[in-house]
């Protein structure tokens, strides 16, 4: 509870104009990012909490009272997906990938995940190796100079039919197979 | 057979050989449609006087309407696949966009890439993305209003008085929390943001929408700092989404334009929520 507080004042401290449009203090915005960040990744212990409890309920291993729960998970959030940097990812040999759509119907979502290399596969949980493909991280975001990345692409594949306020997770993880890197359209060149 | 395209079963993009976005095809209706990144030199006004303020944090007040172009020939690159289809583009040293078609998606997707905006030439700027399209509006647009009601506004015109505009660029420009638009009889286009944005429409067909700036001077509202961040010991980069929906603006067909929107805009500002778990387990203990 402390932690939905703490995330609770944070969201009423951003309803200002301020941190809305940009109407503040260069130091008083990195209070606000600051703010943000903390209540994020609170919040985030309680999404992981209660992830580890539908994957448990999920488990066909029985509870056993006292006993540690059989399986469990980090569910981490990687805050710069949307510049293409991510540690589990790039660094990881296999990962899982859960998604949680908190819309009330079905929907469909393209995940981007930046790897360092072309030799992944995914499956979903009924044994399917799902299609993939490639892309190469665009070039000036490659380049920015306060960018700490490793990956040089992003993992395309498409999480269909994710249920209303409910979760999908996909395993990922690195073949020996020889994968082809992207290339462009020669015909655009 | 020089021209590019990219796209999928519902919507399709075409490039000019400068490497514009030149065309779209959607829902059977077909239009010239532009887009492009230009900007706007910041006022350096007299802040003794209220009508005469710099452009700073709380007004955008651009020194004349006149637009600067950042580039008439951006550099592509194209990569195509069973999943996607897009288009690199390199506007300059600082502007960059990446244009996606994801099978199946009736939207296209602009991921745009602005700064740190040089400052070198001692000017402010205000950096917009603008789209034309060959769609008859008549000063006519749409913003939202918090993602729920779309707000007609007419351009140089206030629904309660008599306006008389003497910033023309500024005076049409609205808060866009989530979509903007516009439409005539046959078309209709519409930008939905990842974020909350100022936008107008200066000119039928029409529609920008500001990602980014960079000022030199203080409005003298009170913030007594000018909007010049330089994280890093440069100006700050910013990069964001656009999702480009057109087709015919028709209510009579199954989902109408508008439904679509609707839907996009839900899923793109209500997101799945996305979790990362490195593990040590095979597949199978995992299932």
């Amino acid at each position: 509870l402390p932690h939905l507080g703490f995330m609770r004042e944070t969201m009423g401290v951003m309803q200002h104009h301020d941190a809305v449009t940009g109407t503040e203090k260069q130091k008083v915005a990195y209070d606000y990012a600051r703010h943000l960040s903390v209540a994020m990744r609170a919040c985030s212990a309680n999404a992981r909490s209660v992830l580890n409890v539908l994957v448990e309920g999920d488990s066909p291993r029985p509870k056993r009272y006292g006993a540690p729960r059989p399986f469990k998970f980090e569910f981490k959030t990687c805050s710069l997906l949307n510049i293409s940097s991510c540690d589990v990812s790039e660094q990881s040999e296999r990962f899982v990938l859960t998604l949680y759509n908190p819309l009330g119907h079905t929907t469909d979502e393209y995940v981007r995940l930046p790897v360092p290399d072309v030799n992944y596969v995914v499956k979903d949980y009924k044994d399917v190796v799902l299609d993939i493909q490639y892309v190469p991280v665009a070039e000036p975001v490659q380049n920015l100079t306060f960018r700490e990345s490793q990956a040089k692409y992003e993992l395309i594949f498409l999480a269909s039919e994710l249920p209303a306020f409910g979760y999908k997770s996909y395993y990922i993880t690195k073949s020996n197979g020889h994968h082809m890197k992207p290339v462009p359209d020669p015909e655009n060149m | 057979s020089s021209l590019i395209d990219i796209g999928n079963e519902f919507i399709r993009l075409t490039f000019d050989t400068n490497g514009f976005l030149a065309n779209v095809e959607s829902d059977g209706v077909s239009r010239i449609v532009s887009q492009e990144f230009l900007y706007y030199e910041a006022a350096i006004g007299d802040n003794r006087e209220f009508a005469n303020r710099s452009s700073g944090a709380y007004i955008f007040r651009p020194k004349a309407d006149r637009v600067r172009t950042v580039t008439v020939a951006p550099e592509i690159t194209v990569y195509r696949g069973d999943l996607v289809e897009e288009v690199h583009q390199k506007f300059n040293d600082w502007i960059s966009q990446v244009i996606r078609v994801y099978k199946g998606q009736r939207y296209a997707e602009f991921e745009w890439l602005v700064g740190p905006i040089p400052i070198e030439d001692g000017v402010g700027k205000e950096i917009i993305t603008r789209f034309n399209a060959d769609i008859k509006s008549e000063g006519i647009f749409y913003t939202d209003s918090n993602g729920r009601e779309m707000i007609k506004r007419l351009k140089d015109h206030r629904d309660t008085w008599r306006v008389k505009l003497l910033e023309h660029t500024a005076g049409n420009y609205y808060p866009v929390t989530t979509k903007i638009a516009l439409e005539d009889e046959h078309a209709r286009l519409a930008i939905l943001t990842d974020r909350a944005q100022g936008g107008s429409s200066l000119a039928d067909g029409s529609l920008e929408l500001m990602v980014h700036r960079r000022l030199l001077h203080d409005d003298a509202f009170g913030v007594d700092e000018s909007l010049n961040e330089t994280a890093y010991g440069q100006g700050l980069v910013a990069r964001g989404k656009h999702y480009l929906i057109f087709g015919s603006s028709q209510l009579d067909q199954s989902p109408t334009l508008q439904a679509v929107e609707r839907f996009t805009q839900l899923e793109k500002t209500v997101a799945p929520w996305t979790f990362l778990s490195p593990t040590n387990y095979s597949y199978t203990q995992w299932r």
